[in-house]
């Protein structure tokens, strides 16, 4: 899980750090 | 002439695959196709382009480092809006991001390529080949323009292209999946979606055969990435270092 920190918190945020 | 529907799926939930990737892909798209065509023709003066082909490696690196990691956050939401997606477990869809974001972009970067002038679009303005000399891998980049200038000869529509990179995202055979039926499952369906919109669009049964057909090259084109970037990982590891976190995550080893 430590490996992937940052794809973690994509997937898992409901809303989108990118603003879409 | 319809291709037979997969088991258990019928046409009502085509139409809403089809809907639901296609709505994804505009909603996740850095540009919308209106603002591409207006920047089409805005390109490089000769001495912008010197001045970005005299910057050091490292310069360059880290550029187009946080270009490809601030696309690949559009990637992750594609993935994440493509109906059935988030219902496989976070290992699977982790593994089908980082092994399929790459060709995800490849695909998606020849809405950015204009082939009449053979440049791609670039902080805000269209640049040629030899823009990006300073990045030292000059046949990485022309293995990049080869492909988008073949991806654009196919004139995918934005409907085909959205069916494709979900299709693409979604492919079974990427190693240490858990799941790998349900992936199957999910990816024959959007393929079926992507036949049927095909036909609908009047397109030849050759269409699909040539978006296929770009498949090897792209995943040529990921391994060479790989291998640059493990080159410049030894030659500047400090750079390498400060590279954004998620571009080292989904391209580190």
């Amino acid at each position: 899980k430590e490996k992937h920190k940052i794809l973690h918190q994509l997937l898992q945020n409901s809303t989108s750090p990118v603003d879409l | 002439i319809h291709n037979p529907l997969p088991e258990g799926c019928s046409l009502l939930e085509l139409e809403h695959i089809t809907q639901c990737v296609v709505k994804s892909h505009i909603e996740t798209s850095q540009y919308s196709t209106e603002e591409l065509k207006r920047m089409a023709w805005s390109t490089y003066s000769v001495e912008e382009t010197r001045m970005y082909q005299s910057k050091s490696a490292e310069v360059m690196w880290q550029e187009c480092a946080i270009h490809i990691t601030n696309a690949i956050q559009y990637v992750v939401e594609f993935a994440k809006r493509i109906s059935g997606f988030m219902d496989l477990c976070q290992n699977d869809q982790i593994i089908l991001l980082k092994a399929g974001c790459m060709d995800v972009l490849l695909i998606r970067m020849c809405r950015a390529y204009n082939p009449i002038n053979n440049t791609f679009l670039f902080n805000g303005r269209f640049a040629p080949a030899h823009f990006f000399k300073a990045l030292g891998c000059d046949d990485l980049v022309a293995a990049v323009f080869d492909l988008a200038k073949s991806l654009s000869r196919i004139q995918m529509s934005e409907e085909e292209m959205a069916l494709f990179t979900a299709a693409v995202l979604l492919s079974p055979d990427r190693p240490w999946l858990t799941d790998v039926q349900q992936i199957q499952k999910l990816q024959e369906k959007v393929y079926v979606a992507l036949q049927r919109c095909l036909q609908k669009g009047g397109a030849s049964e050759e269409k699909l055969t040539k978006m296929v057909s770009k498949l090897p090259v792209m995943r040529s084109i990921c391994m060479l990435h790989i291998d640059k970037l493990e080159f410049f990982r030894l030659v500047h590891p400090e750079t390498a270092y400060t590279f954004p976190p998620l571009y080292r995550e989904v391209f580190g080893s």
